[in-house]
């Protein structure tokens, strides 16, 4: 997942 | 993906599984309050808004599919399934979603990360709606509760459920406590503090729970 951000979370 | 990450996804799943095992073997949702379950549908459908143009894994991808298929059949199941909606107790479920729903859109508008009122981009909106989702999640277990204390004895499924909807959240928090101090630039507050709000809302279910497991008693909240 990208650093930082959360756009892999469910 | 982190261990944390892992175990509150798979608690999560466990507790919508626990749920549909419930609804669909015994073919019984008391107890249970539909509100909850339409609000956790519009959580889920304006969270995954881009489940088919941002791919990120076929692991995310899956889940998604598995919370949004799972929530919407548990409506349907307690608003249409013959033999399930008989033993819905809608007097016991009167929270009115929309003084959860209105709140949570505005705040979505006036505090997310984007802070900068741009152009009203498919982007914001997508934005928006994410950021609407997750305080709507944060809020959503209140029917849910409140129908707890008003329906006297709560059998184990149930009990269980909400167990593990609460704990997959507190897995969460130990999941962003854990990226923090392990990524650069790992901040964000908004998911912080209404992850914190969604799991402070089960702390006194926790504390009876964990009471009723302890003395092995059945599980009682007081009016």
């Amino acid at each position: 997942s990208s650093n930082g951000d959360l756009k892999d979370e469910l | 993906m982190n261990i944390f990450r892992l175990a509150g996804d798979m608690t999560h799943l466990l507790s919508v599984l626990v749920l549909l095992l419930k609804i669909h073997t015994i073919k019984s949702c008391a107890g249970i309050s539909l509100k909850t379950q339409e609000l956790y549908a519009v959580v889920f459908a304006t969270r995954y808004l881009d489940i088919f143009t941002s791919y990120i894994s076929p692991y995310n991808t899956m889940m998604k599919l598995i919370f949004l298929g799972s929530s919407f059949s548990i409506v349907w199941y307690m608003r249409y399934h013959k033999i399930v909606r008989r033993s819905y107790d809608k007097d016991q479920d009167t929270f009115r979603p929309y003084i959860l729903m209105l709140p949570c859109l505005i705040l979505a508008l006036l505090i997310n990360e984007k802070f900068t009122f741009k152009e009203i981009s498919t982007s914001f909106f997508l934005f928006v709606m994410w950021t609407f989702s997750l305080y709507l999640e944060a809020v959503a277990i209140l029917p849910q509760l409140v129908m707890l204390q008003r329906t006297r004895n709560i059998d184990n499924l149930t009990g269980q459920y909400v167990f593990l909807l609460g704990a997959y959240r507190a897995l969460y928090i130990l999941n962003w406590i854990y990226r923090y101090f392990t990524e650069e630039h790992f901040v964000h507050w908004i998911t912080w503090i209404s992850g914190l709000v969604q799991t402070l809302l089960y702390a006194d279910f926790f504390y009876y729970y964990f009471q009723s497991w302890k003395n092995n008693v059945k599980l009682q909240l007081p009016a």
